[in-house]
């Protein structure tokens, strides 16, 4: 289904949800969660989003069930080390990738991939300032680079 | 025909935050 509007801004970590269906389903999990629970709050009175969003919710009952023997789905507590594991492995990625000179769309990605993945973090409660800094400083590193390359400059 | 529409969507909206609420093994 397509994105309603009033919850356009949960589309990427949906579209996150999707590249990880197969690559690693306790994130897709967790990202359609941070989805499901920040649409609600969006919006969950008209009827386009309600829709969307009790298709949603028909999607993470599914997948629950399916990974009922996955301990980070679970467990929110072992889910939430999970996927703080993987955003830092992404970062870190990126990071390297970045101090050592090597501009590329991947790197880009994984940067933003990143941020979106600490926005995820959220859904186990407030944001330790690490990871917030963690997100700021990746979301600025994804879009500067993206715009040197596509202006032709080399990034710092 | 107001204050019914408002009921349905106050309950499916309840209806929703239940099933998040029994996702998450919150009841």
């Amino acid at each position: 289904m397509a994105v309603p509007v009033p919850l356009r801004s949960i589309q990427h970590h949906l579209r996150t949800a999707q590249e990880h269906e197969t690559r690693d389903p306790v994130v897709a999990y967790y990202c359609r969660l941070y989805a499901m629970q920040t649409g609600m709050k969006l919006d969950s009175k008209t009827p386009e989003c309600r829709k969307f969003l009790v298709k949603l919710m028909d999607q993470l009952e599914v997948m629950k069930k399916e990974l009922c023997d996955h301990e980070s789905v679970t467990q929110e507590i072992v889910g939430n080390a999970h996927v703080e594991n993987y955003a830092l492995k992404m970062f870190l990625y990126a990071d390297n990738e970045d101090r050592s000179g090597r501009f590329h769309k991947n790197m880009i990605k994984s940067f933003y991939t990143a941020s979106l993945l600490l926005d995820v973090l959220s859904v186990f409660g407030e944001l330790s300032d690490e990871n917030i800094q963690h997100r700021k400083y990746a979301r600025w590193k994804a879009t500067y680079i993206h715009n040197c390359l596509k202006n032709g400059e080399t990034p710092q | 025909t107001g204050s019914v529409g408002a009921s349905v969507a106050s309950a499916e909206q309840d209806e929703l935050s239940q099933r998040l609420a029994k996702l998450r093994d919150q009841i």
